[in-house]
């Protein structure tokens, strides 16, 4: 109730005047989307990404699957893309470093994930790349290989690899290692990684708090 | 359900735009540019049980409060102000490691309100 004086209608506790009634609104708020989001305080960035390849990312985000999920299976359906942040390379392989650090936030559970690339090929030339999937070992020791993809690229431009479990298991840790290799000799590897049009990233289909989620009582 | 206009002290759903740029979220969520954070607010005394917007079919709603009331042993008790419907809120945001996430969180947005 704006009047001064009056009393809260729901509370029966004294009106706020417009302006505090403003601020406990907007705090609030902000509350309320951080607590749905599975987030303690809103995130500072590390490392902004340029316009440029959040616009190319996003052409290749789609919409979570619309199927109607039975209700006790229901949980927050999110889509993520990370890009690439590129390790040890050189003509023989390029490594790639996906990292992930929110997983423990409301229990993620991964749908599905793909690596997109972009390729410049020489006309008429066939290309074969294997993509080994790395995992963290116990410990977090050093890389292991987990499983690897053989890959035919006959085209330059954007490509997409599904990955298998075993990557979506390591995303789900929050790290993500894979390594492209070039099958034969080449002179210089064909994958693009510089410039921002052009970064590799992953996409990927997530649940969050889906079987586990606590019933409401 | 209806929209709160002027002084009205009866059950209503009250407009509340959060603009991310005035709160200084905007370089973290890229879409969309607010929140529609609307809120149930007003009062439901017993006459209005069943009006249009009623969180309860007419019959349930009379029904309720009459119980209600009979068991309190009071007179002119009321009901409580409450969402009718709700849609979800999307959102395109960077996480801490500048991920972009894409997200739908279900129930966010208030579209009616009605007296339960």
């Amino acid at each position: 109730t704006p009047r001064a004086g009056g009393q809260c209608p729901a509370c029966g506790g004294p009106a706020l005047d417009l302006e505090s009634r403003r601020e406990l609104l907007l705090d609030l708020a902000k509350r309320s989307i951080l607590d749905k989001l599975h987030l303690s305080q809103r995130p500072t960035l590390s490392r902004p990404v340029s316009r440029t390849a959040l616009r190319t990312a996003l052409q290749h985000l789609h919409g979570p699957p619309q199927e109607a999920l039975p209700e006790d299976n229901r949980g927050q359906e999110c889509e993520i893309i990370s890009f690439a942040k590129t390790g040890l390379s050189n003509i023989n392989q390029t490594r790639l470093d996906f990292h992930f650090s929110d997983t423990t936030a409301g229990g993620m559970e991964v749908q599905q994930a793909s690596l997109m690339f972009f390729v410049q090929l020489p006309l008429n030339t066939t290309w074969t790349l294997k993509v080994r999937v790395l995992v963290l070992g116990p410990h977090d020791s050093n890389l292991t290989l987990a499983t690897q993809h053989l890959l035919e690229v006959d085209a330059s431009g954007w490509h997409q690899l599904l990955l298998g479990p075993e990557a979506q298991a390591a995303y789900s840790q929050g790290h993500l290692t894979l390594e492209l290799v070039p099958e034969g000799q080449v002179a210089q590897s064909p994958v693009i990684l510089a410039g921002a049009a052009h970064r590799p990233f992953v996409t990927v289909q997530v649940r969050v708090g889906g079987k586990h989620r606590v019933r409401r009582r | 359900g209806i929209d709160c206009q002027g002084g009205s002290r009866m059950c209503c759903r009250q407009e509340f735009f959060v603009d991310f740029r005035e709160i200084g979220w905007h370089d973290w969520i890229i879409q969309p540019e607010g929140y529609a954070m609307n809120f149930c607010t007003g009062q439901c005394p017993l006459h209005v049980a069943g009006m249009p917007g009623i969180a309860a079919s007419f019959h349930t709603s009379v029904l309720n409060l009459l119980k209600a009331n009979i068991a309190a042993g009071t007179a002119g008790g009321g009901s409580c102000c409450v969402p009718t419907a709700r849609r979800p809120l999307s959102l395109l945001y960077y996480d801490r490691d500048s991920n972009i996430v894409k997200t739908d969180i279900p129930d966010m947005v208030v579209d009616a309100c009605g007296c339960s």
